[in-house]
């Protein structure tokens, strides 16, 4: 029930999150972030963060959200479900960002790369939860870059919290697991619920496997979606090597006026360019040349 | 009228993957 | 390619009569620069039409369904067949030392089958005494360029051009303006400013030899 917005419009991304129960408002919490889909090819990345009263870590414990990793997925639904009914003990926050906002952010001019949205996702729901009055006294994050930086960065964005960083974090701490739990469930069902913005027709081809670019039903359904001139649906993630690779080879090269020149292998321009040998044509008439118009000679 | 060059001559699905707006 | 995405009045357009005479691409010879531009001429080629492109780089069209390399977009716009069989008048003026022939057999290019079209076009019989001097010897006439003609010819086109600049709007000046340049004066060119674009955009469709004699006339 909680995620059904997300359900509608799973393309669409954005913030989901329960209600703050009114003893994290009160009592000194603990906060648990975590990550899905972080490594797929298709589908949105999905940041959670759950957090409880510090007293009411045993009762998180026994609801066996330890080590979600093992879990299955109709598990981590059963899972889920006991999170959500647990609403007076518990809270939870989701940001899901769409495939084709990660691809935007990692293929802008000014490059943003996965770490720096991953850790400023993480960073505003943090944030997000603080502005809502949850009382956060320690945070829990998982990581799978280098956890010192981080750790340091997160400690100087909020002076006021213990903060930890660990690889690995979601089999280490309890509050951790609970929010990877709550990333996954979202990203299986945005994954799932996928609604394509693209006419494709009704026969939308979903057999997609597991999204991982070494999937061999992944691959394949990559190739089967490739459009020469568009190339996939918003579903696939653009900047993914994977994706690149089979748009170099299967798409329509297609030039782009502002394209960055030292991309260009071609050898840099000769000086001697710059000299012209030939004697200079009557350049045509300043009306004709700001309006871009010109002679045509064929068609 | 695009902002880029497409090397290609031939059909593609306009209406597919793009939205018409004023 | 097969199609292409133009903007042309509805002249240059209009069906034609008979199955013969329907609208035609074709290169001639360009006045200024002697070399092969496209024109049109519409059907019957009751009128002559100058081919230009809007074309800027990295450009391309989605049309309907489909995709189109080629990104310009042409502007056909209707032209003084004066203009290029004045070319022809020219040339034969020094060729023939000055002889007074007849024209259809001046306007000849053998690099332009089309080019005889030209005399076809309505108004050119008329408006031929406009450029050449003109004798008649029975039923045949016979013309011979006639500069100082033409200069005031080409006179009346640039009084014609700086008109139709200043109904239109169009900066003239020497300075350049950014679009976004907002200035509290009213930016007003000279009539110098206007005489001298006006006769830039004229030379356009000359030589380069008459552009210096109508720059002085």
């Amino acid at each position: 029930m909680a995620l059904a917005e997300l359900e509608r419009d799973p393309a669409g991304g954005g913030r989901f999150s329960s209600p703050v129960p009114p003893s994290c408002r009160s009592r000194p919490c603990v906060l648990g972030v975590d990550e899905a889909g972080r490594g797929p090819v298709l589908g949105p990345m999905v940041y959670a963060i759950c957090y409880c009263p510090k007293e009411q870590l045993q009762e998180l414990e026994a609801m066996g959200v330890a080590d979600s990793k093992t879990l299955s997925e109709s598990e981590r639904e059963r899972r889920f479900g006991l999170l959500e009914a647990a609403g007076e003990l518990l809270g939870w926050a989701l940001q899901v960002l769409p495939p084709q906002h990660i691809s935007a952010c990692m293929q802008q001019r000014a490059k943003y790369n996965l770490n720096e949205l991953s850790h400023d996702t993480a960073t505003e729901l943090i944030q997000h939860a603080l502005d809502n009055g949850v009382q956060v006294a320690e945070v829990f994050v998982d990581t799978v870059g280098p956890a010192e930086k981080y750790e340091a960065k997160l400690r100087g964005r909020f002076p006021g919290l213990e903060v930890t960083v660990r690889p690995k974090a979601d089999a280490l701490f309890s509050i951790v697991s609970a929010a990877s739990i709550c990333a996954k469930v979202a990203r299986d069902r945005a994954v799932k619920c996928w609604n394509f913005t693209e006419d494709l027709g009704d026969d939308i081809d979903r057999d997609y496997g597991s999204g991982y670019p070494n999937d061999p039903k992944t691959k394949e359904w990559l190739r089967r979606n490739l459009q020469p001139v568009f190339g996939f649906p918003g579903l696939v993630r653009f900047s993914w090597g994977t994706a690149q690779e089979l748009l170099r080879h299967g798409g329509v090269p297609v030039t782009w006026a502002d394209e960055d020149p030292s991309q260009d292998p071609s050898a840099p321009t000769s000086v001697l360019s710059y000299f012209s040998r030939s004697s200079p044509r009557r350049s045509p008439h300043r009306f004709f040349q700001e309006r871009s118009l010109k002679p045509v000679a064929e068609l | 009228l695009l902002p880029c060059s497409v090397r290609f001559d031939g059909a593609a699905p306009v209406k597919a993957f793009m939205r018409e707006r004023n | 390619p097969e199609q292409w995405v133009l903007i042309a009045p509805e002249a240059a357009t209009e069906p034609p009569k008979t199955p013969d005479s329907e609208p035609v691409f074709t290169k001639l010879r360009n006045p200024s620069t002697g070399e092969a531009t496209l024109y049109l001429f519409n059907s019957g080629a009751q009128q002559l039409f100058e081919v230009k492109a809007f074309h800027e780089e990295y450009h391309s069209w989605f049309i309907g369904e489909t995709v189109q390399q080629d990104g310009r977009l042409l502007f056909i716009t209707p032209m003084d067949p004066l203009f290029l069989i004045l070319y022809y008048l020219m040339k034969a003026d020094k060729e023939q030392q000055g002889k007074f022939q007849p024209l259809d057999q001046v306007v000849l290019d053998s690099e332009y089958p089309y080019c005889p079209l030209l005399l076809k076009c309505e108004g050119v019989k008329q408006s031929i005494c406009h450029i050449a001097e003109e004798k008649e010897i029975g039923s045949q006439k016979f013309h011979k360029y006639s500069q100082e003609k033409t200069l005031k010819w080409l006179k009346k086109k640039v009084n014609q051009t700086v008109k139709a600049l200043k109904s239109n709007g169009i900066c003239v000046g020497e300075r350049i303006y950014s679009s976004t340049f907002v200035s509290s004066k009213q930016i007003t060119d000279s009539e110098e400013d206007y005489v001298r674009y006006a006769h830039g955009l004229i030379s356009e469709y000359i030589t380069e030899e008459l552009s210096k004699e109508l720059s002085k006339y």
